[in-house]
């Protein structure tokens, strides 16, 4: 069990493109800004993650993604209280400024629970689209069921990667609590959905193309 | 020179056997924890990226899969100059591993990284 190599051991500016690829997520590093996720995104993943790969990390074959990249966007919330009576109504807004030009966009999807048991009843949710104009708002039906009561809302369309008028997604979460009221159900805040982004990630390798300017692109 | 083939040829069949320290595909389980890399890296908990170790034999059996300007740097280290090495004994064939990862943003991200683990073993 040797002990963990500390990140200021690995050299100064790694050669190794996968070296550089990782210690520029690396904690501390410039742009790290948030503490690392939990609860239900994460869990979301790390199924996602053992459905397609076995335990040394191999992707299993017979479980494609159909894509080499999926990026989990959590949400912004703007604070405020959402509950009014027994509605729900909390705004939502996405930012994805910033993808690599490398990971081409597939597919969007937004994952959230459309229904939770409560003590007294359940509590019913749906997402709408907030447009950015005064377009009317698009109520976002579940294009699939995956597991475990998650529902995904095709969102593909309202998002052009790359277009900065178009790198926020803004959403409500509209949740109404149906049943007898009462207990203390009221304070239930159902977490955040999050956002799916399938992306293909054209760099079949790790270096990173300034690395290598003469390099035939792989 | 048949002398020298025939020679050599001894030496061939007894290598035919494959000596210990001939080419090879070792293994090398590593763990996120150990490249210090575990902060960020949610899944897989460890991986075999294994390596390629061991001398390249004079006559190059097929197996090995060696592009004939290894099969010729062979002949001239064997029989013309041996200050040219022998091929080097370097991975032949990879296949990817996938890794979750949180993102400086707080994000998640699952990806397929290519080249990651090597299968096979060729001389070059």
């Amino acid at each position: 069990n040797q002990s963990p190599l500390p990140l200021g051991s690995l050299p100064a500016v790694p050669t190794l493109p996968l070296l550089q690829a990782l210690q520029m997520r690396a904690p501390g590093s410039p742009g790290w800004r948030v503490e690392p996720p939990s609860g239900q995104p994460l869990r979301y993943m790390l199924n996602l993650y053992r459905r397609a790969a076995d335990r040394e990390g191999r992707p299993r074959r017979s479980r494609s993604l159909g894509t080499n990249t999926i990026r989990l966007v959590q949400a912004s919330s703007h604070g405020g209280q959402p509950w009014a009576g027994r509605w729900y109504l909390q705004a939502l807004t996405y930012y994805l400024e910033g993808q690599p030009e490398a990971e081409h966009l597939l597919r969007a999807t937004v994952v959230y629970l459309p229904s939770l048991s409560l003590a007294h009843g359940r509590l019913l949710c749906a997402l709408e689209l907030v447009a950015a104009s005064e377009a009317p708002r698009v109520l976002l039906s579940p294009t699939a069921h995956p597991r475990h009561g998650w529902a995904e809302a095709d969102v593909t369309p309202y998002l052009v990667l790359g277009n900065s008028s178009m790198e926020i997604l803004a959403l409500r979460h509209v949740c109404v609590r149906a049943g007898r009221a009462g207990g203390h159900d009221a304070l239930v805040a159902p977490s955040h959905p999050f956002l799916l982004l399938y992306l293909n990630d054209t760099q079949a390798g790790l270096a990173p193309p300034a690395a290598e300017p003469h390099r035939h692109r792989r | 020179d048949t002398g020298t083939l025939a020679h050599d040829l001894s030496n061939y069949l007894r290598e035919q056997g494959g000596e210990k320290s001939d080419c090879s595909l070792h293994p090398f389980p590593v763990s996120f924890a150990q490249l210090g890399w575990d902060h960020w890296i949610i899944a897989p908990h460890r991986y075999d990226p294994h390596y390629c170790k061991g001398t390249c034999p004079h006559l190059l059996r097929y197996d090995y899969h060696p592009p004939n300007h290894a099969v010729v740097q062979s002949f001239v280290h064997q029989l013309v100059d041996a200050s040219v090495p022998r091929p080097s004994c370097v991975p032949y064939r990879y296949s990817p591993i996938s890794v979750l990862m949180i993102e400086p943003n707080g994000g998640i991200l699952y990806k397929e990284y290519e080249n990651m683990i090597a299968e096979s073993c060729t001389c070059r």
